[in-house]
């Protein structure tokens, strides 16, 4: 039997909004350790990969590994009958064809069941090793969604180029061209507004405003995003999930040809 | 012009 409880839906609601616009299915693995997805968008550029830790659950039991095929998009319709303060319990039984959410009102006094038909689901599963990257990047959430909103409106790529003096995000179109500098800050009053680098060689990739666009709606998760870059490799783009778990987004570069 | 590879081409299939 598997059941994994959540004391508040909040958190895999913001989870299902983060992966919405990329995967329209996915598979869960599901083990002792917790549950974990790893899937391509529909064109193959960038990669999702969400861990959530079973220590993270209020109640988690897995008694068998379980790989289920998942609807994105009627998950997604399930989660949105939730209230963000709903507990919500997944269950399933082994071998399933099915999946149950179960949300339970604060007061106890509504119980709602969904059932969702699981798929059958065929995928490559990538091997992603362990990098050191050129420049990590933390920075509030907020402003990057901010700027890649903003700099969407000249081009469809965006140019990260991060050195010691800072970040410089900008894009160029047939219309003009934008860029915006961040400093690293030098002291700040709330750890998550500050902005945070780490350099060990200066970098400049480009990459596409749709992909990043997707991948601020994790904005909601967390205060913090982290960027992680080198030269020619995907860029890291990572949320932490509370306590429980991360996102991350890994997108190829644009090259020249 | 730039171009953009699939992102299995940076990382192996298991």
């Amino acid at each position: 039997m598997f059941e994994a409880r959540l004391a508040q839906s909040a958190i895999l609601k913001k989870v299902l909004e983060a992966v919405k616009d990329l995967l329209s299915e996915a598979t869960f693995e599901c083990s002792d350790s917790g549950i974990m997805v790893q899937a391509m968008d529909n064109a193959h550029v960038s990669l999702v990969s969400l861990n959530l830790r079973s220590d993270g659950f209020d109640k988690f039991r897995c008694d068998r590994n379980l790989s289920m095929g998942m609807n994105i998009t009627t998950m997604t319709k399930i989660l949105r009958c939730a209230s963000s303060e709903d507990t919500v319990t997944l269950r399933a039984w082994d071998n399933p064809d099915n999946i149950i959410f179960i949300f339970e009102s604060p007061s106890k006094e509504k119980l709602a069941e969904y059932e969702m038909k699981l798929i059958n689901m065929d995928q490559e599963h990538l091997g992603i090793p362990e990098t050191m990257y050129s420049c990590v990047v933390k920075m509030p959430s907020a402003e990057f969604a901010r700027i890649c909103k903003d700099l969407s409106q000249f081009g469809e790529a965006i140019t990260i180029a991060c050195s010691k003096e800072g970040v410089k995000f900008s894009a160029a179109g047939d219309y003009g061209n934008a860029n915006i500098k961040l400093a690293q800050t030098a002291e700040v009053d709330k750890e998550e507004e500050a902005v945070c680098i780490d350099m060990q060689e200066p970098v400049k990739l480009t990459f596409a405003c749709r992909y990043l666009n997707s991948f601020v709606k994790a904005t909601p998760l967390c205060a913090q995003v982290k960027l992680s870059m080198s030269a020619d490799v995907p860029l890291v783009c990572e949320y932490s999930i509370g306590e429980i778990g991360h996102i991350r987004y890994y997108l190829a570069p644009k090259i020249d040809d | 012009g730039k171009s953009q590879k699939g992102i299995s081409s940076y990382f192996k299939v298991k």
